[in-house]
């Protein structure tokens, strides 16, 4: 992770249901690549960090200091894939459900 | 129809789940994962669903959910009925489509006894007769409520041709489903009656019939849905609003106080405040910060608001310290 980018970017992150208990009832997949978002949202803030019009107004008060306390923009995932889980419901039964949102694909400053 | 699975053949049972070791699985995995429970058709069908959501992004049968339902056998007036308890779909399930499945065993070949001959014919020709397919196959449903008897309530019955041997079947049932969900009654049977004979008992087998339900799920788009059906443990037990405070923390954070009573009370004055100034002779209206920032302060009497607001700028700037005493005080303090 050190030599990760500061600026705002997708990181790599593996989730293996078995560490978070749920590998009883899943099938399938055990894991999964999720991926995560993280790094700096800071003025001057680059063309691939993708800001919303508001990130970029609030980067700017910030940078120039009018109001006092304004944090920095979020960076956050901006586009996100869905997973297919096959798992055995409370009756045993096996169930597929396809769940968005459940990977990363691009970060934003937000 | 369809025959078994089209995948090379299953691996045998693993004992117990295995990890996997790359994040998409083959089938063969996931078949692995699912352990001795691979073996039955439901599951396989399952798999196959989910490795074309995989393969392709096809959405199954239009949805984001596909229930599906094995079937428990249970013999009724020496015929076998199988009963799906369909109770798991959550009402956020709306359903798109829903297929009963069931395999008709290829024809037992007959004993050598059970040779037919042509009666009484010259050469009679003991050919191998095999009984043909079932004339027809009905197919009943019912749905039954927590507290009917075990025909419950008829809610489909359809006649089959004769199916292929050896195959397995699939017949839509939406409208049974949607209707037996709407009248809360997730309890079903299902007969399949082919007017033989003696059909046999069948024994709970891989060919056991399976239900498929598929849905979609309205609230799979809600922040967390995941945790809705796959969060199985609750950190915080139910009716247990607040997290609860750290063990070692008293059962409540709040320190309970209560004045001791040394007894009956002689007098109305609260103990351990003893220092209290002489009591006023007109207990009226005053302020906290008169009273506690300078306690010899002179009571006034109460006045307008206005003026009131007026006179408090004014005590609070220049008011005396003296008191005003009763004559008897005043002559016993002058002879003292």
């Amino acid at each position: 992770q050190w030599d990760e980018p500061r600026v705002c970017s997708r990181r790599y992150l593996k989730v293996d249901f078995a560490d978070i208990g749920w590998n009883e009832w899943i099938i399938s997949p055990k894991s999964f690549d999720a991926y995560y978002c993280a790094g700096a949202c800071e003025f001057p803030m680059p063309k691939i960090v993708r800001p919303s019009n508001h990130a970029t107004i609030q980067s700017i008060v910030r940078a120039v200091g009018i109001v006092p306390g304004i944090p920095e923009p979020c960076c956050v995932p901006d586009k996100m894939n869905s997973l297919g889980v096959l798992f055995l419901d409370e009756n045993r039964n096996v169930v597929l459900k396809v769940y968005p949102n459940m990977s990363v694909e691009t970060c934003a400053c937000r | 129809g369809h025959r078994g699975p089209s995948w090379p053949s299953l691996p045998s049972a693993a004992d117990g789940l295995q990890r996997d070791k790359d994040p998409q699985q083959s089938p063969g995995d996931a078949a692995a994962a699912l352990g001795q429970g691979a073996q039955d058709m439901v599951a396989v069908h399952m798999l196959r669903l989910y490795e074309k959501y995989n393969r392709r992004g096809a959405r199954p049968g239009g949805g984001n959910t596909v229930r599906s339902f094995r079937a428990r056998l249970e013999m009724v007036d020496q015929k076998p009925v199988y009963f799906f308890n369909l109770t798991s779909m959550q009402d956020s399930e709306m359903i798109l489509t829903a297929t009963f499945h069931f395999y008709s065993e290829p024809p037992r070949w007959p004993r050598a006894r059970e040779v037919f001959c042509k009666p009484r014919a010259k050469n009679a020709s003991c050919r191998l007769l095999t009984p043909g397919p079932p004339a027809h196959l009905h197919l009943i449903f019912r749905s039954l409520s927590q507290n009917t008897a075990t025909q419950g309530l008829l809610r489909g019955a359809m006649a089959l041709a004769p199916p292929p041997r050896g195959l397995w079947q699939a017949k839509d049932i939406s409208s049974i489903i949607k209707a037996s969900r709407r009248d809360g009654e997730l309890l079903l049977s299902a007969q399949l009656d082919s007017g033989e004979k003696d059909p046999g008992i069948p024994r709970p087998s891989p060919h056991m019939p399976y239900i498929l339900v598929y849905a979609n799920d309205l609230a799979i788009s809600e922040p967390n849905s995941v945790a809705v059906t796959l969060q199985r443990y609750d950190p915080f037990p139910a009716g247990d609003l607040e997290p609860r405070a750290a063990p070692n923390n008293s059962a409540d954070p709040r320190v309970r106080r209560a004045a001791q009573v040394s007894g009956p009370l002689q007098d109305n004055e609260l103990p351990g405040l003893d220092e209290r100034p002489a009591p006023a002779l007109h207990a009226q209206h005053y302020h906290k910060h008169e009273f506690w920032s300078s306690p010899f302060r002179a009571l006034k009497p109460r006045t307008g608001r206005k003026d009131r607001k007026k006179k408090d700028q004014d005590t609070f700037t220049t008011s005396s310290q003296v008191l005003n005493f009763d004559e008897k005080t005043m002559q016993k303090a002058r002879r003292r």
